[in-house]
């Protein structure tokens, strides 16, 4: 059930997890 | 307006969050500068995150982030993923405060319990808790906890994260450094907000940036 110890990058996760927002 | 937008239910809203340092210079200034931090923005509708996806960065015995989610309620469990800013202007110099600020609002008289625990590898390694009564002020119950020291596990982490010399070094180092905030009602033990914070370093010239999704079980 659980990804145990698989990367962040390869967690099913929103692709805005990885992108910085911009200052406002 | 701020229900689906932000940190909150019903019953408890997140209005602020911030870690900081602070020096106080001459003429009573204070240099302060910001690791991370939440403010009230401009309410964007809230993208998902499975909770399952990252059971394993918290703590998994009991009173853990599956047992919590499990009891619930559902709406009160967030994810907030931090660019943190770590080009501090503010010399580390002895006297320098280290500290965190959040403040709740909400529409009923509570007195609330904070729990804050550091996670590195999914493993509590500390946990501060800190009880907040209300304040009544505009129609709304006010909690501030204004200015709590840092623990010294925090702030020996950050001297040591901000000694590693590439940007990717630091965010593996983060991969596994995580903090769960656990907020309950400390009369009924209701639960009342339960967030999880996840750090990147901030690759922006203009300080520290978030994300929060809601966590879901789909």
């Amino acid at each position: 059930e659980r990804p145990d110890q698989v990367p962040m990058r390869k967690r099913q996760l929103p692709a805005s997890f990885w992108e910085e927002p911009r200052p406002v | 307006v701020w229900q689906g937008c932000s940190i909150g239910t019903a019953k408890l809203h997140l209005l602020e969050f911030s870690a900081f340092m602070e020096q106080q210079g001459e003429t009573n200034t204070y240099n302060r500068h910001l690791f991370v931090h939440i403010s009230q923005g401009s309410p964007t509708a809230l993208e998902s995150v499975d909770v399952r996806q990252i059971y394993d960065k918290f703590p998994e015995k009991k009173g853990g982030l599956k047992d919590l989610y499990e009891r619930g309620p559902p709406g009160a469990f967030f994810l907030v993923k931090f660019w943190a800013d770590l080009n501090t202007g503010v010399p580390d110099e002895p006297g320098v405060f280290y500290g965190v600020t959040s403040q709740y609002e909400g529409p009923e008289n509570m007195t609330i319990t904070c729990s804050s625990k550091v996670c590195s590898f999914g493993k509590q390694v500390v946990e501060k808790v800190e009880t907040e009564y209300a304040r009544f002020e505009n129609g709304r119950f006010m909690y501030r906890m204004h200015r709590s020291p840092m623990c010294e596990y925090l702030i020996n982490f950050i001297h040591k994260l901000k000694q590693l010399p590439e940007k990717y070094m630091m965010n593996s180092v983060l991969e596994n450094f995580t903090i769960l905030q656990v907020v309950t009602n400390r009369d009924t033990q209701e639960l009342l907000l339960c967030v999880a914070y996840v750090f990147e370093i901030s690759t922006s010239e203009r300080g520290t940036q978030y994300h929060i999704y809601r966590l879901v079980k789909e």
